[in-house]
């Protein structure tokens, strides 16, 4: 996968990370400090189709000059976490009760282009 | 936005800095909320003292320690323990006790454990921890009994009773699985125990909250599976 730089073009992964601290959850959030909730953006033109990450193999490159050279008359393809993991919290529920949960997928690790 | 109806990343009209910025937190904001099933943050809560949190990890960790080198991938009641990654999201909750109401050598503890929770889940496991404060030698008897409301809610009625004989001072762990299974079906999930020592023991209860004696509960859940539409 590939991250974002300052002007996302092609698909990467945008990190994006919240701060309990800033939006006044640290009181009942016990760990982590945040989430990062990263994201993906830019474009996935046709020729991009189906890179879930830069498999730089022969076939690839031969795929991506077919698709290029038909690209005029294709839609593009989208954006798309490849990779995720849970998120881990230790937070005090209404009873004031600590729960230790995972949520699963939470935190996107890669982008690709379905 | 519902799947395949349009693509976040083709085509959104571009947003002002801020205004993104207070999207994306919003966005965080519900979505941890819809995972973790609450309809918004809870309130400020009541921690519990410092060395009742450290000694109940302590002992979480021991108990879990003991079952998993006796039991490899067991459960206490034989179920197999789950294995992590299986896609199903587990809860572990430690509740301490509140104490109701007491004779002079007997108490009534409640552990409250929120309807989010409970409406959603199985339990795997429940374990109650008890700390006795044994003055003197010999065995001593002490009584364990889980009491649950009637319907009405007026009175209570002893569902199990266990008998301990207590050598010396120490922690003591009891299965309330049973008990905690049961009382997760109902509106308000509230375990109630009553502990009862001999006369000269004085109450069963440490004599302030803040000490790291305090009675308390850990429930292992699991997100009940997603009922299965099969398309024919």
């Amino acid at each position: 996968g590939v991250d974002c730089g300052a002007e996302p073009r092609m698909c990467c992964r945008q990190e994006f990370f919240v701060d309990f601290k800033e939006i006044g959850w640290e009181d009942w959030i016990i760990q982590p400090e945040g989430y990062h909730m990263n994201y993906c953006a830019g474009l996935c033109p046709l020729h991009m189709a189906g890179v879930p990450g830069l498999a730089a193999s022969f076939h690839t490159a031969v795929l991506n000059r077919i698709k290029a050279a038909s690209a005029a008359a294709a839609v593009d393809s989208c954006c798309v976490p490849t990779q995720r993991r849970p998120l881990s919290l230790l937070y005090y529920d209404r009873d004031s009760n600590i729960v230790k949960t995972d949520i699963p997928d939470m935190i996107v690790d890669s982008c690709g282009c379905t | 936005a519902a799947k395949g109806s349009w693509c976040p990343a083709c085509g959104v009209a571009a947003l002002s800095p801020g205004t993104q910025r207070d999207a994306l937190l919003a966005l965080a904001k519900q979505s941890i909320l819809a995972k973790l099933r609450l309809p918004a943050r809870p309130n400020v809560p009541q921690p519990p003292s410092r060395g009742a949190l450290l000694t109940a990890l302590r002992r979480m960790r021991a108990q879990r320690s003991d079952t998993a080198a006796a039991f490899p991938g067991m459960l206490r009641d034989g179920r197999v323990l789950p294995r992590p990654g299986m896609g199903l999201q587990e809860y572990e909750i430690l509740s301490f006790a509140e104490s109701g109401s007491s004779t002079a050598h007997s108490v009534r503890l409640h552990f409250r454990f929120s309807q989010e929770v409970a409406g959603s889940t199985e339990i795997l496991q429940a374990t109650l921890y008890l700390f006795w404060a044994a003055p003197g030698h010999g065995a001593q008897p002490v009584t364990v009994r889980i009491l649950q409301p009637d319907p009405a809610g007026t009175n209570t009625t002893v569902t199990i009773e266990t008998r301990l004989e207590v050598q010396k001072s120490g922690w003591t762990t009891l299965d309330v699985g049973a008990a905690v299974r049961s009382l997760f079906r109902r509106e308000t999930p509230r375990l109630t125990v009553e502990l009862e020592v001999p006369e000269d023991w004085g109450s069963p209860l440490p004599s302030n909250h803040s000490d790291s004696h305090w009675p308390f509960v850990v429930v292992r859940a699991q997100a009940r599976k997603p009922h299965r539409v099969h398309r024919r």
